[in-house]
């Protein structure tokens, strides 16, 4: 009791995911849940163990999802919802990538975002040849007012300058122009 | 209560020795 009274519990337990593309199997089946935690010491002992994203080969991705909500389109929590995304040209990958998602994942531990923390899901990135991506997920596409909020403060703590534009799609947009980008609903 | 925490307290933790 001793010991877990120094430990620093997080607002929601979290859930991560990896997935490594094997075109020979499902898309599900690509996906493995890593480990659940809910101590911010769980979570650095997690962290320090496995690679860096940008150590990570293409076509993988890293999840990061409050317990409950599986990290696709289809789950409850998700088909409502979109996501912020933030995408990474490769001459970057070394200097920013980790860099973000590391924020990122603190955004979502620390429960940064206010009244609003309840409407994140999680947090996805995906390593691919061209260009990286990093979103941060959340549940209600149309809380114009929620999405909003949580895309300023994202951006503020990524650092992002005020020239840099990121935009919000919705999920039900992505999964109908899958060879394209979705417009974006919302910018900051 | 709510459990926030701000980024620098986050990376504090990361290296703390363990509480063993």
């Amino acid at each position: 009791p001793e010991v877990l009274s120094k430990l620093h519990l997080l607002q929601y337990r979290w859930v991560l995911w990896f997935f490594k593309n094997d075109r020979s199997r499902a898309w599900q089946d690509n996906l493995q849940l890593v480990a659940k935690f809910n101590t911010v010491e769980d979570f650095w002992a997690l962290y320090s163990h496995i690679k860096l994203a940008s150590k990570l080969s293409s076509g993988c991705d890293y999840a990061l999802f409050k317990e409950g909500i599986q990290p696709m389109w289809e789950d409850n929590r998700n088909k409502q919802g979109g996501r912020w995304l933030l995408s990474i040209a490769k001459q970057h990958r070394h200097i920013e990538l980790d860099r973000l998602w590391l924020e990122t994942l603190l955004c979502l531990l620390g429960d940064c975002f206010e009244e609003y923390s309840g409407e994140v899901c999680g947090a996805v990135v995906n390593i691919r040849t061209k260009r990286d991506k990093i979103a941060l997920w959340t549940s209600e596409a149309e809380n114009k007012a929620g999405v909003m909020f949580i895309g300023q403060i994202y951006k503020e703590r990524l650092g992002l300058s005020t020239k840099t534009v990121i935009g919000y799609q919705a999920h039900t947009d992505t999964a109908a122009k899958s060879n394209s980008l979705a417009k974006n609903k919302f910018v900051v | 209560g709510k459990k926030q925490y701000d980024r620098e307290f986050l990376l504090d933790i990361q290296f703390m020795p363990a509480c063993i």
